[in-house]
């Protein structure tokens, strides 16, 4: 089972 | 005063087709360097990335720095009054709420003017960081479509298995399997043409077809398209846009939990 993750999880709010 | 002149208007166009169904609105930032836009969809799945060189503009001008919040099918709509051929001009002043469109024929016979309201938007802003990807593939953008287009008939879901001999792409779902397997070209007479891998270390990763289709609106920019994958990071599916830049899509991959 493959769960997609969030773009959000990878790249810090700057 | 904000002006950019591009002879080449058709990039507006097919820059605007590339984004308008994945977002919905954006912020174009504006700065004596050229034109920014960073803007997630509303899934917050993948994230869009574009950069306009001033240089490679026919006439650029910024004299302060300027947040240009624009409703995308919007702004699309008014792009396609333009001509394939028309030289556009967008202009603004400093703290306008609506910004010019200006379309003019290559005889200078014909100049349509269009204005269209910005929007206040507070968009998060992300840092990417610089990264070296441990595959690297280019390859024609009309064959990466093609495969997004193909394998969405199998599956909702795109493996992508990059070794040093080639990349294989595949789907597979209730209906079946399917495999596309590209080889690295053997002689690259034809730039365009060419399938080149740069690897560093084999990978295998699966994204989201839905996302992948939506990135490949922006086959008419570019021949060629670049996939950077490293593992367990977003994809970057990257589209130069002629001299002036490019347009970069980040896509979260899917994990196995």
């Amino acid at each position: 089972f493959t769960m997609q993750k969030s773009i959000m999880s990878f790249f810090s709010k700057v | 005063m904000f002006e950019a002149r591009l002879v080449q208007g058709s990039l507006w166009k097919k820059l605007l087709e590339s984004i308008k169904d994945l977002l919905n609105e954006a912020i174009f930032d504006c700065s004596s360097t050229g034109i920014t836009l960073q803007a997630m969809d509303s899934s917050h799945v993948s994230l869009v990335s574009i950069s306009m060189n001033s240089d490679g503009f026919d006439t650029y001008r910024c004299d302060r720095n300027l947040s240009m919040g624009i409703h995308l099918p919007s702004l699309s709509k008014i792009m396609k009054c333009a001509g394939n051929d028309d030289i556009i001009t967008m202009k603004a002043t400093d703290d306008a709420d609506t910004v010019s469109l200006v379309f003019e024929s290559q005889n200078n016979e014909k100049v349509s003017d269009y204005e269209m309201k910005l929007i206040d938007l507070d968009t998060e802003h992300l840092g990417i960081p610089e990264t070296e990807y441990s595959c690297v593939v280019k390859m024609p953008s009309s064959e990466f479509q093609r495969i997004c287009r193909d394998l969405s008939q199998l599956g909702d879901s795109v493996v992508i298995a990059c070794t040093k001999e080639g990349v294989k792409f595949s789907a597979s779902g209730e209906l079946g399997t399917g495999n596309i397997k590209l080889c690295q070209s053997a002689s690259t007479d034809k730039e365009e043409e060419a399938v080149v891998v740069d690897m560093n270390e084999a990978v295998c990763l699966t994204f989201a077809l839905r996302y992948l289709n939506f990135f490949a609106k922006a086959t008419p920019l570019s021949a060629q398209v670049q996939l950077s994958m490293s593992k367990d990071v977003p994809l970057v599916v990257e589209y130069k846009i002629s001299e002036l830049g490019f347009l970069r899509f980040y896509l979260a991959p899917k994990i196995e939990d």
